[in-house]
């Protein structure tokens, strides 16, 4: 699973992608938990749902086109909900 | 494009803004441009206009902050989130701040004030992010695109005419590309028949006008360049009618119809165009044919029809005894100059494809040469 091993609580790209998330797409708390478990579906969608509108391939993953997104200096108004 | 949540928009075309404070990476005047281009941006596609004010509550408070600043988001220091603001609406709404751990430049390179203010200020106006990569709304910010070449995309010009309709004189379909492809009527320097609208110093280089273009000569590169006046300053119009290089302000003074500029380098001025009677010119004069400015003296002349008048940069104003007629004290001379260039302690008049060099000692015209004599042909 794209998040469960490679991907674990205090990594660097885990902590960016959850800041991200919650900053900018309107990740609530409660699926902040779920980030962490194995069954992280509706963490995967929202990855998705971002790498739609940023218009990168919908992989569900924090492939490094993501990640490399993500490390770019942008807007502060959140793309979903805020 | 998308709009926020209920669609919010200024229900005025007239939108006041304040910038409240300074980042102290950059002079004032170069924050007061960078604000003021980015809303020609919006203002030249849409019926707003704006206007500035230096104390009390505008529309839209512009400002810059670090870390907690009182609305609760926080900025994040240096990098990522680089600056955010309120769709329009009383209060804080419409305001814009700017994250002063950046790094903020005018550059082509680096955090460009200008390119952030103008996506922030479409939020101000009521545009949420587009998910358009190429669009100036999109919430990444494209730092590649020089501003010297930036123009809305398409996604833009149709998101913010979806809330307030296209501008007196802006065609709403069309995308105001400024990095055009040569037209067929592309001037050719060498042109028998080429003649200029204006001709300026600038810092050393002499600058020929015409049409949208212009050819620049520097000393240490005898063959002149060719540039798009947009290239250089995005809200210039094409078409000038005069320019001169006031040396003690270290600026280049553009005119075209009633209307002035003044750029410094490749910035546009804030507080500009004015109108050209702010000079002293009487109501009847409704353009300059051409302008230079004699740095010994400082003084500038302004040639009108048959006539020219003597401005004093030092003291503002314009000279008491003018206007004059040109040919009283530039015998030689005919009336409707196109330009005119102080060199070399001569001045060059140009009338279409021909230039007089006068020597105002002698008070006479000691050669007569192509226009484009100095180009190189």
């Amino acid at each position: 699973y794209p998040l469960h091993g490679a991907v674990t609580q205090g990594h660097p790209s885990m902590d960016l992608a959850q800041q991200y998330l919650e900053k900018y797409y309107n990740f609530k708390k409660n699926e902040k938990q779920i980030f962490k478990r194995k069954d992280s579906s509706p963490v995967v969608k929202k990855i998705q749902e971002m790498q739609k509108f940023l218009g990168l391939e919908m992989t569900g993953k924090l492939d490094s086109n993501t990640m490399e997104l993500m490390h770019k200096p942008r807007c502060g108004v959140p793309d979903v909900g805020g | 494009f998308s709009t926020f949540p209920g669609s919010p928009k200024w229900r005025k075309s007239h939108i006041t803004y304040r910038i409240v404070n300074y980042t102290p990476d950059l002079p004032r005047q170069s924050v007061d441009s960078a604000i003021e281009k980015a809303l020609k941006v919006w203002e030249e596609v849409t019926p707003l206009t704006f206007s500035r004010i230096s104390e009390g509550e505008a529309d839209i408070m512009i400002s810059f902050a670090v870390g907690e600043h009182g609305d609760f988001y926080p900025f994040d220091g240096p990098g990522q989130s680089l600056a955010h603001a309120y769709p329009p609406g009383p209060g804080f709404y419409g305001d814009v701040h700017f994250d002063d751990d950046e790094k903020w430049t005018l550059a082509p390179s680096g955090t460009n004030l200008f390119l952030v203010a103008a996506h922030e200020l479409g939020h101000s106006l009521g545009l949420f992010h587009s998910d358009k990569k190429e669009s100036l709304m999109y919430p990444v910010y494209r730092f590649s695109t020089s501003p010297a070449n930036f123009h809305l995309s398409q996604d833009d010009i149709e998101g913010i005419q979806s809330l307030y309709g296209a501008g007196p004189s802006s065609d709403a379909t069309v995308v105001p590309v400024l990095s055009v492809s040569p037209r067929p009527e592309t001037p050719d320097k060498c042109d028998p028949a080429l003649s200029f609208d204006s001709v300026s110093t600038l810092r050393g280089e002499v600058l020929f006008f015409k049409d949208r273009y212009f050819w620049r000569r520097s000393h240490w590169n005898p063959e002149p360049e060719f540039h798009l006046i947009s290239a250089f300053w995005p809200t210039l119009p094409s078409d000038l009618d005069a320019a001169y290089e006031a040396h003690n302000t270290d600026s280049v003074l553009i005119f075209k119809g009633s209307q002035f500029w003044a750029v410094r380098g490749n910035e546009v001025q804030a507080g500009y165009p004015k109108g050209i009677h702010t000079l002293g010119f009487p109501p009847t004069v409704k353009k300059i044919d051409a302008a230079v400015f004699e740095k010994e003296k400082k003084k500038t002349y302004f040639f009108v029809g048959d006539k020219y008048w003597r401005f004093d940069e030092t003291r503002h104003v314009m000279d008491k005894g003018f206007p004059r007629q040109i040919t009283d004290d530039f015998p030689g001379i005919e009336p409707q100059v196109d330009a005119v260039l102080h060199e070399f302690g001569f001045f060059y008049f140009f009338r279409g494809s021909s230039q007089f060099e006068f020597d105002p000692n002698a008070r006479t015209v000691t050669h007569i040469l192509k226009s484009n004599s100095w180009l190189l042909c």
